[in-house]
């Protein structure tokens, strides 16, 4: 599942990561 | 020590609620009563939607520029998504926030934001909507509902089933200490597909909901009924974005658009 949601699973690890918009 | 421990998770939550969502009900409820010095620049044809592109949008989104040829339904598609994407981000820092919430499987926390955040998308949603348009941009402008409609299909049917529900579900007079509970019971859910470890976060549940339930019994003592109107509205809003991932799909397929990736692993193999 985390390899499904790579970028969930970043933000949920890491809060300093921007999501590029 | 039950009832301290009750309201240390109330107020936990909804200071959580406070440091991490841009807007909140009290905001834009300032702003669409205007009582603000700086009334939002409101959007209701073509032309009025270039102005705000030129100033409010493109404060907001830096890449909007390369989306300046292409029709009106695109870009505000586009603009749509930029909203949800920031929504989603502060969901998961608002999730990561409540008591238990980080200590979960990481498999479980990723599936509770996959079918929560859009539920809690639309129930936030409401707060920045009155029954003519809806506040966009941070406050700064506002969109009208007729404008909305008028879009071609299949855009014209992205908002209006949102205004329906918001108008309902404002008129259940909820704040923002009551939304925050709200938000974090639609998070915690442990009937969402493929959970591990279910019993975890059906304590979690429990105690976010018994909260929640006490907590408008205080907040609104002459509503008795709150609490089980507000259940219903859960399933509402279970509806609401099964339909709202259907028109999501029809969109990605007919027409020529993109669809963030964060966007596209929430709905991927969602319903």
């Amino acid at each position: 599942l985390k390899e499904k949601h790579k970028i969930l699973h970043r933000l949920l690890q890491n809060s300093t990561s921007p999501v590029e918009l | 020590p039950q009832l301290a421990d009750q309201k240390t998770l109330a107020r936990q939550i909804y200071e959580a609620y406070l440091k991490n969502f841009n807007m909140n009900k009290a905001k834009a409820r300032t702003i669409l009563t205007g009582k603000t010095s700086n009334p939002p620049f409101v959007v209701h044809d073509m032309e009025t939607l270039q102005l705000a592109e030129q100033t409010l949008v493109a404060k907001m989104v830096g890449s909007a520029g390369a989306l300046k040829d292409r029709e009106a339904e695109v870009r505000i598609f586009h603009c749509c998504q930029c909203t949800s994407v920031e929504t989603v981000t502060e969901l998961t820092e608002f999730a990561k926030s409540v008591p238990g919430f980080s200590s979960l499987d990481l498999n479980d926390q990723v599936t509770l934001l996959k079918y929560g955040v859009y539920e809690a998308l639309f129930a936030m949603l409401a707060s920045s909507m009155n029954k003519d348009g809806l506040l966009v941009a941070y406050g700064s402008g506002f969109i009208t509902r007729e404008f909305l409609k008028s879009l071609r299909r299949p855009f014209s049917d992205m908002m209006e089933p949102k205004f329906q529900f918001a108008m309902k579900f404002n008129a259940l007079e909820l704040d923002d200490s009551d939304l925050a509970l709200f938000v974090a019971a639609i998070i915690c859910c442990g009937d969402r597909p493929g959970l591990v470890n279910v019993s975890h976060i059906e304590v979690m549940q429990e105690s976010i909901v018994r909260v929640l339930q006490l907590h408008l019994l205080a907040n609104h003592p002459d509503d008795t009924f709150l609490f089980p109107k507000l259940l219903q509205k859960l399933a509402d809003l279970r509806q609401l974005v099964t339909e709202h991932a259907q028109l999501v799909q029809e969109i990605k397929k007919t027409e020529d658009t993109s669809l963030h990736p964060l966007l596209q692993e929430i709905y991927r193999d969602m319903y």
